[in-house]
């Protein structure tokens, strides 16, 4: 409801992400025929970025064996 | 090499999805690629089950997170067949790993291969003409943001916390790029796809590149 509580806390964050994309904004530079990179609102202005992060920043890199070498097959190993 | 290569536009790519509140990218990324690889190697483009990998790929955390590579190695350890999207639906929640009886249509695995191309791009290029779209994991804090265009800042290489599905490339205009499917829906970016600067491991997105073997 507008004017409630986790209304509030929902608008501030989501001010503070109008500041962010225009922080992002400055910084993109535009070439000769390609669009450069533009930030704005979407369906995720109003997490803060740990929320944003916790929510869906969620896949890494393990310490498996097979993760990190410059080249792994299966079928070379075969 | 051609200047412009996309799986998409083959039509080798299923539909961008929305993973909504739940962080199995890694499933999200990983089923792309197998759909992908099974389509062209000749089958019919299907939708396949991201909530059996979530809910069977023990090695990974289901909801709260997982590994592209390890869900490859899963799948290639135990020859699991991937049901259709419609028979084992996504639940948006980890649950408990379903086994349906055998059945006539599942996609299996004959191995996969994981790579460091930080190096070397244009190799990156190669593997993505040869075998099909490729998982990547990405630093995407700043994607949060993301409308359109090319990214070229904000982006760190080596703090992967992200995984998507690179189905092509760009390289008819000044600044070459990536074609990268993501999983938050068609609302997000440019129709729910991201396009990442080439040639500078931009966004980590040479650092752990996985894909299945058909």
């Amino acid at each position: 409801k507008v004017g409630s509580k986790i209304f509030q806390k929902r608008y501030q964050i989501f001010l503070k992400s109008l500041q962010r994309h225009k922080h992002l904004n400055t910084l993109t530079t535009s070439t000769n025929g390609t669009v450069p990179a533009y930030y704005g609102v979407n369906q995720f202005s109003d997490l803060s970025a740990e929320e944003f992060s916790n929510l869906y920043l969620k896949s890494y890199s393990t310490n498996y064996t097979l993760d990190k070498p410059m080249k792994t097959s299966t079928v070379n190993n075969s | 090499l051609p200047l412009r290569f996309d799986w998409k536009e083959k039509k080798f790519v299923t539909q961008v999805k929305n993973q909504l509140s739940c962080g199995a990218c890694w499933a999200f990324s990983i089923v792309g690629a197998v759909e992908s690889a099974y389509a062209i190697k000749g089958h019919s483009l299907e939708e396949l089950s991201v909530q059996q990998v979530i809910d069977c790929s023990y090695l990974d955390s289901g909801c709260n997170g997982g590994s592209t590579v390890s869900a490859l190695h899963w799948l290639n350890q135990t020859q699991t067949k991937l049901l259709r999207a419609s028979e084992y639906t996504y639940k948006v929640q980890t649950g408990l790993c379903h086994y349906f009886r055998p059945t006539e249509f599942g996609v299996s695995i004959n191995g996969y291969e994981a790579y460091d191309f930080s190096c070397c791009e244009e190799e990156m290029m190669n593997m993505l003409i040869n075998h099909g779209p490729l998982a990547v994991i990405v630093d995407a804090v700043s994607w949060q943001d993301y409308l359109g265009g090319i990214i070229q800042h904000h982006c760190s290489s080596g703090e992967a916390n992200h995984a998507v599905l690179v189905t092509g490339f760009d390289r008819t205009g000044d600044i070459p790029f990536w074609i990268v499917k993501n999983s938050w829906g068609t609302t997000w970016g440019k129709d729910g796809y991201v396009y990442i600067k080439m040639g500078e491991n931009m966004c980590g997105i040479a650092d752990v590149v996985s894909f299945p073997l058909m």
